[in-house]
């Protein structure tokens, strides 16, 4: 299964992630 | 030669109007079955091999046996085989007594402990257990190449430029080149899928799911409301008949739009924002239960129908930039299942029957949640919904 996100934000919105990295619920995923 | 060609004598016969009846039936089911030919396979050897392995009936299979009920004393025995082949945590698990759990299926959609997954304070959190597969940001009409595997999101604006000429590769070839279609759309899980379909002009009746429509590609995407994240599961090409997938997009929206300027790919995005993606993939042992990744009002929510495929990161690292060829072969298919959106009880994917022409959606709009809010409101890391098996 698969969730993919899209979305407008700020130019400075920065993620905070990388790719390939395991994630879990309510982890930070990005930030302005 | 001549003699029997000029001293054989000539009957004629009534011929059968069946015959002409049949040959018209078989005329009229080639030409059907012509321009609805399943795609032809091409591209690397891997592709030939993969594409003939039955993996949607494996699936279906697959699919059946998570669903049955498993005796009581082969639960924990099973449960915890199962969670050391794909890396389940039992101790974060709500239900620590594994005989509760009937089935694979209800294994599957397990819930976790309080606080098993503490929240954030960012903007955007994570809304599954998952890994990373792609994030970035959209650059015109291309999401900037991550990982090695090209998207284009123009299409995901809803705009087609005038002039802009159409695809100029075949669906043949799609699955060994790159993207060069502006109007095609994210490669997820795989597969092609245009969010100009997802979040584009489709029109419904309010607070009722609708019979499928077929959103125009020529009319512009207006964010009427500012756009702040859509979740969408799963999709399919709706350019192509191409391997069936079930998508549900949550289009939501929080506040009123302001004027925004155009990008010249006459994409509406507010001056000063950009767009942003990022694309999770859920193992079969990840919790499979999403939530919300920000504070949001969902507004409306589209299903394409299809079948759930799974791709695996692997295979999507062995088959790095074949854009398209996701769309075709049902890569990695491991299970069946459907999508539950708690707030949602009329959503209902994965079922048997005849599938909704190629390129329609059914539509629902939750304005009843919230007639305030024109929809449902979410907290971030609030439980959405999740992924079934069975």
């Amino acid at each position: 299964s698969t969730i993919v996100l899209v979305f407008e934000a700020p130019r400075e919105f920065e993620f905070s992630i990388k790719a390939n990295e395991k994630v879990k619920v309510g982890q930070r995923l990005g930030d302005v | 030669v001549i003699n029997a060609w000029t001293q054989t004598p000539t009957k004629w016969y009534p011929i059968p109007i069946a015959v002409g009846a049949i040959l018209l039936v078989v005329i009229q089911y080639r030409r059907t079955r012509r321009a609805y030919s399943s795609p032809q396979v091409d591209g690397p050897w891997q592709v030939h091999v993969l594409g003939a392995l039955p993996l949607r009936n494996m699936s279906r299979v697959w699919g059946y046996l998570n669903s049955l009920e498993l005796p009581p004393w082969f639960r924990p025995f099973g449960f915890r085989v199962y969670a050391f082949a794909f890396g389940c945590n039992l101790d974060e698990i709500d239900e620590e007594d594994l005989k509760t759990y009937k089935s694979l299926g209800e294994f599957f959609y397990r819930k976790l402990k309080e606080g098993a997954r503490p929240v954030d304070n960012a903007v955007l959190v994570s809304p599954a257990d998952g890994r990373i597969l792609h994030f970035g940001t959209v650059q015109g009409s291309r999401v900037e190449q991550v990982k090695g595997i090209t998207y284009s999101l123009d299409a995901l604006l809803g705009v087609e430029r005038p002039g802009t000429p159409p695809a100029s590769i075949a669906p043949s070839q799609r699955d060994a080149m790159p993207v060069v279609d502006d109007q095609e759309f994210a490669n997820v899980n795989g597969i092609e899928y245009t969010l100009d379909q997802l979040l584009g002009s489709g029109t419904s009746t309010p607070s009722s799911p609708t019979t499928p429509t077929t959103p125009s590609p020529n009319h512009p995407h207006k964010f009427g409301s500012q756009v702040d994240a859509s979740v969408v599961e799963s999709s399919r090409d709706l350019q192509e008949t191409l391997a069936h997938d079930t998508s549900v997009a949550l289009e939501i929206g929080m506040k009123p739009s302001l004027e925004r300027s155009k990008s010249i790919y006459g994409a509406s995005v507010k001056t000063g924002n950009a767009l942003f993606f990022t694309v999770i993939y859920l193992a079969p042992g990840d919790y499979h239960r999403f939530h919300s990744p920000t504070a949001w009002v969902v507004q409306k929510r589209r299903h394409f129908v299809g079948e759930l495929f799974s791709v695996s990161p692997y295979i999507a690292k062995r088959l790095e930039n074949l854009y398209g060829f996701f769309g075709m072969v049902p890569v990695g298919a491991t299970n069946v299942g459907s999508i539950k959106i708690n707030f949602d009880q009329a959503l209902r994917t994965n079922e048997r029957g005849r599938p909704p022409p190629p390129g329609t959606y059914s539509e629902a709009v939750y304005s009843a949640a919230s007639p305030i809010l024109n929809g449902q409101p979410l907290l971030p890391a609030q439980e959405m919904g999740g992924f079934c098996l069975g």
